[in-house]
């Protein structure tokens, strides 16, 4: 097996508080992020669509064109696919493109699929979030490393704002 | 003379006048995204317009909201988001994203991503307050995220980043400080924004650096090749480098553009609030003046403008009032002193090309 985001924070963000281990009968969601193609050609494509210079200046693809570029194979969704049924996955929607799979596991469903993880109940943000997040890293089975780039809801936790109110500033004396 | 950042200060910083609004008939439209699990309420938008919005046409409540909105109390964020898109962007179709609720199960910002990978018909213009910092993130996230927002570029959206509230940001690597980039604001398709402030707090003059404007150079994304010339020219002239050891002096530099940052008044919970302050602020701001522009461009049947930078840097951010003067904030140490990066004529790492002059960028940007 591998570890597709090693490079991943995990340390728990300011403000939040672990609230101990999640039940193995719990339902969690999760985000296969499956490999896409062509994307040198997405990439090229860009460019010529936004160079005011380029012929094809401001001839967008629509997401039906997108989505015939960059479709995993039909390898990558054959795998993908049977690798999640067997681990009891339900509730699987995808996107337009297909490049995104989000399913419905139990907490120990999710725990065998991705060995390593354990999740944990959280709470925090200034609106006291709730989430369930895996403070170790998951891994894959080898096998899946051409089809899958990562999988999210185990690390990343909800942003915090950085807006601020800034007392008035402060002004020499110039406004009576 | 004003006490505080509204709508009318920055029609008339910006140059926009009361006919400079949406005509209400074209398939325009644009988007504001927040992840924070905040709400916004329409009585608050629609009080925030009584007390604001008084000399422009404006619409008063949003066309759509994406993401569940709870009965919570409405946060600030997703409160000034709207009010100044729709402001600026005065009456444009406008939706809300706005992530799910107390038990949200995922990532909120990757739920965004997904959507656009699933609706075929979007705003021409998304708003997004959100960032991270880079070295916080795998590269697996990274690299995916940034082919989802080269997807929308292909797509002919523009996507507005704020450039972040930590000036240049400040980290340890092996017990030397660094500047401390942050994504999607260094993402070499998106469109970043950063801030400046009135030089005198309670007129309307030039603008200088808000010291809290994110900026500076990916340490995951080389430069791309739209902004080669400029960046070298910044690099070869600024009198106020910091030194070569705290920045990746190759990598993909931002922002792009800025706006005003500083003492906004927001209505939020039925209660006017002064002084909010951040490039959450500056960038629903441009985002709605880009909106003006694809206005004009729709309704002389050309496409929108899709991903901005190209043309920005090719065009030498025509059409923008240039920031000169001030340094945002980074290492407080000796070497640096709390001092980041500075600005200059030209393209800058703290303001970009700078911020918007509307009559003038619109010309610039209306044909081809």
């Amino acid at each position: 097996s591998y570890s597709p985001e090693p490079d991943q924070r995990r340390t728990l963000p300011p403000g939040w508080v672990s609230l101990g281990r999640a039940d193995p009968e719990e339902e969690l969601s999760l985000t296969f992020a499956l490999r896409q193609q062509n994307l040198e050609r997405l990439s090229e494509l860009v460019q010529a669509v936004s160079d005011p210079n380029s012929p094809q200046y401001g001839k967008y693809l629509t997401l039906e064109n997108v989505a015939d570029l960059v479709r995993p194979s039909p390898l990558t969704l054959h795998t993908v696919q049977k690798w999640l049924l067997a681990a009891g996955a339900q509730k699987c929607h995808s996107v337009i493109t297909q490049d995104f799979l989000t399913c419905w596991l139990s907490i120990r469903q999710a725990e065998l699929l991705l060995p390593g993880a354990e999740f944990h109940h959280y709470v925090g943000g200034p609106t006291e979030t709730h989430v369930v997040r895996s403070p170790r890293p998951y891994q894959l089975p080898q096998a899946l490393a051409p089809h899958v780039d990562f999988v999210g809801g185990l690390h990343r936790f909800p942003p915090t704002s950085s807006l601020r109110q800034r007392p008035e500033p402060q002004v020499t004396g110039t406004v009576g | 003379l004003h006490l505080g950042v509204t709508p009318s200060v920055i029609r008339k910083r910006y140059n926009l006048t009361s006919q400079d609004v949406g005509s209400g008939t074209s398939n325009n439209s644009q988007a504001c995204a927040q992840f924070l699990e905040q709400y916004f309420h329409d009585s608050d938008l629609a009080q925030f317009m009584r007390l604001f919005g008084g000399n422009f046409a404006h619409q008063a409540s949003v066309t759509r909201v994406v993401g569940q909105q709870g009965r919570g109390r409405a946060g600030i964020e997703a409160s000034l988001d709207v009010q100044y898109l729709m402001s600026a962007g005065a009456n444009i179709s406008t939706w809300v994203y706005s992530s799910p609720g107390r038990h949200e199960g995922q990532e909120p910002f990757l739920q965004w991503l997904m959507l656009l990978s699933n609706e075929s018909a979007l705003p021409h213009v998304h708003t997004v307050s959100y960032g991270d910092e880079e070295d916080s993130l795998s590269s697996a996230y990274i690299q995916r995220v940034n082919t989802e927002l080269m997807k929308a570029a292909a797509r002919g959206l523009t996507l507005l980043f704020a450039s972040g509230d930590s000036g240049a940001g400040c980290w340890s690597v092996s017990g030397r400080h660094q500047f401390r980039p942050t994504f999607p604001a260094s993402s070499p398709y998106v469109t970043t924004v950063g801030g400046t402030s009135f030089q005198e707090p309670f007129l309307i003059t030039n603008e200088i650096v808000d010291y809290i404007s994110g900026g500076g150079f990916s340490n995951v994304f080389p430069r791309p090749s739209y902004q080669e010339e400029a960046v070298a020219k910044f690099l070869s002239s600024s009198p106020h480098l910091p030194p070569s050891s705290y920045f990746n002096a190759s990598g993909r530099a931002y922002p792009d553009v800025a706006a005003l940052s500083d003492g906004y008044w927001v209505v939020s919970n039925r209660v006017p609030i002064p002084w909010v302050s951040g490039t959450s602020a500056s960038t629903p701001v441009f985002g709605g003046l880009l909106s003006l522009i694809n206005e004009h461009r729709i309704l002389s049947g050309r496409p929108p403008l899709g991903f901005l930078n190209p043309r920005l840097y090719q065009q030498h951010g025509a059409g923008l009032f240039d920031v000169t003067h001030g340094c945002h904030a980074s290492c407080l140490d000796e070497e640096v002193e709390g001092q980041g990066f500075c600005s200059g004529p030209g393209w800058d790492p703290v303001t970009g090309w700078g911020t918007p002059n509307f009559p003038a960028l619109l010309k610039t940007l209306l044909n081809p």
